[in-house]
C-alpha cells in the first residue's frame, strides 16, 4: 500500500541544512498497525507529513498503491488526503470557534457525505465526548480537544489513519480506550494505522514498531501474532 | 506558600453548568515538588490556571504567601505572574515568527533583566536546543517546541513553576532529562514545582502526588524521602 524508496527531506535554514529525513525506505501493507518511536527531533512528524501528502520528499519516491504520489499536483494530492487519509496532528489543529460536533463533521462536508450530523455525533460518542458536542475548543480540556481530533480523523472511514502522538494529552485509562478503538478499526475494518508515540504501552497495541534516529529508520520489529 | 480553601470553578454554557472544580482545598509549601494526575477533563488545567493567576475561582480563596491573590486587580496579578511564576502550558503557546532564543528571552524583557541574551542562550543549552536557537516554531519539532516553552518557564528563576504535561511530546529519554532538570531546580534552588502528567514514570520524580477526579482532589500522597 505504502512504499517509500530513498526518501530524504532537507530543510535549508540560515544556520545551514537540516537533514530531517535521510534515505528512508519503508513498506507498509494494507491493514497493518504500525507504531513509530524515536527521539525528539528524529524525523517522525516529517515522515508522517510525507506519508499524508502534506509535504513532498526532497528526493526519493513515495508510491501509494503503486502510484507515485510525491509527483502529483497539489489539487490531486488534496483530494486524495480528504478521501483516503485521516489525520491526528501533534497539535490537534482544531479550528477556532467551531463546536466539537462541527469540527468532526468537517471532513464529511468536503466529501459530500449525507447523514453527516449523525455520523459526527456517533464518532464523538466513540471517543466519550457525547456531552461536549457543543463546546468550542476553548471550552474543552487538552485531552478532550485531542479526542475531537481523533473522532474527526476516523469519521470518513479512511483507508489510512496517520496519528501523531494521539494519546499525548490523555490519561492512561482514556489513552487505552482510544488505542482499543484504533485496534478495533484495524481488526474489524482493515484500516491501516500508522501512529507516532513515545510510550511503550501505546506502541504495544501495534504489531509492528519502527524506531527512528537522526532522520533514519534504525529498527523495524514485527511481533508474532498475539 | 500556596493555600486554596473551598475553591470552585463553574463554567456556564448553553448546555448547562460545568463544575470544573468543586470545593478544592490544597496546601503546597515552598520547595515542594508536586505531581497532579487524573482523568482527561477532571480539572487539572483549570486548577493550574487558578494557581498561576490566569483565572479566578468562582468561589473560595487562593492565598499566596498569605495574600489573597484571587481578589487582586488584573494588573497586580499580571506583575505577580511575570515575576514569580514560570509556566509551561498544555499547548506550549509559543509566539509565531519568533526564534527559539527570542521566545525564551521574552520574560526577561518584561522583567527588565540585563544580560538577557546570555541567560536565554544558557536556558536553551539546558534543554538541549543550543543548535535550534534561531529556528522559528514552524521549524521545530513538537518536542523541541515544548522544550523551548520549558526553557522560557525557568529563565527568570521563578519561585514557582507550573508545568502542564511538560513531557507530553517528549520521547522517554528526553523527558527524563527534563525531569532531572526540574528536580535539580527543586533540590538546588528551592524552587516549587507543580506539574500535571499522566505518566507514572514522570510523577515518580515528585515527592507528592495528587489525583483528581470530577473537579476534586481525591488522593494526596507524600512518599518518604528517597
Ligand atoms: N471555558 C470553558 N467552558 C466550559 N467548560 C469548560 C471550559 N474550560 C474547561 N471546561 C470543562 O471543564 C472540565 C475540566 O477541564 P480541564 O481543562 O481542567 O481538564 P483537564 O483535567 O486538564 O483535562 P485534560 O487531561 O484532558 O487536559 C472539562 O470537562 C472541560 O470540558
Ligand atoms: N521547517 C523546518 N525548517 C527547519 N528545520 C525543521 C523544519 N521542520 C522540522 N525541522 C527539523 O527537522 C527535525 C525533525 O523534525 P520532526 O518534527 O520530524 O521531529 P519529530 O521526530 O517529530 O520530533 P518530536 O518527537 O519532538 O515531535 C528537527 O530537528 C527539526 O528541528
Ligand atoms: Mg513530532
Ligand atoms: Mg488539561
Amino acid at each position: 500500500m505504502i512504499r517509500l524508496e530513498g526518501v530524504t527531506k532537507t530543510y535549508l535554514t540560515g544556520a545551514g541544512a537540516v537533514h530531517a529525513l535521510r534515505d528512508v525506505d519503508l513498506e507498509v501493507r494494507a491493514g497493518e498497525f504500525v507504531a513509530i518511536m524515536g527521539q525528539s527531533g528524529s524525523g517522525k512528524s516529517t515522515l508522517m507529513n510525507i506519508l499524508g501528502c502534506l509535504d513532498r520528499p526532497t528526493s526519493g519516491t513515495y508510491r501509494l498503491d503503486g502510484r507515485d504520489v510525491g509527483r502529483l499536483p497539489d489539487s490531486v494530492r488534496a483530494k486524495l488526503r480528504g478521501a483516503a487519509f485521516g489525520f491526528v496532528f501533534q497539535s490537534y489543529n482544531l479550528l477556532p470557534r467551531m463546536s466539537a460536533l462541527e469540527q468532526v463533521e468537517l471532513p464529511l462536508i468536503y466529501q459530500r457525505v449525507p447523514n453527516r450530523r449523525h455520523l459526527a455525533a456517533e464518532a464523538l460518542v466513540r471517543v466519550g465526548l457525547a456531552d461536549r458536542a457543543h463546546h468550542q475548543p476553548t471550552q474543552l480540556s487538552g485531552g478532550q480537544q485531542q479526542r475531537v481530533a481523533i473522532a474527526r480523523s476516523l469519521v470518513v472511514n479512511p483507508r489510512l489513519i496517520l496519528a501523531d502522538e494521539p494519546t499525548g494529552a490523555l490519561d492512561t485509562k482514556t489513552g487505552q480506550e482510544v488505542m482499543q478503538l484504533l485496534t478495533d478499526l484495524v481488526d474489524q475494518r482493515g484500516i491501516t494505522v500508522v501512529l507516532v508515540t513515545h510510550e511503550q504501552s501505546v506502541a504495544d497495541f501495534a504489531r509492528r514498531t519502527l524506531r527512528m534516529r537522526d532522520g533514519m529508520i534504525v529498527e523495524d520489529v514485527v511481533r508474532p501474532s498475539l
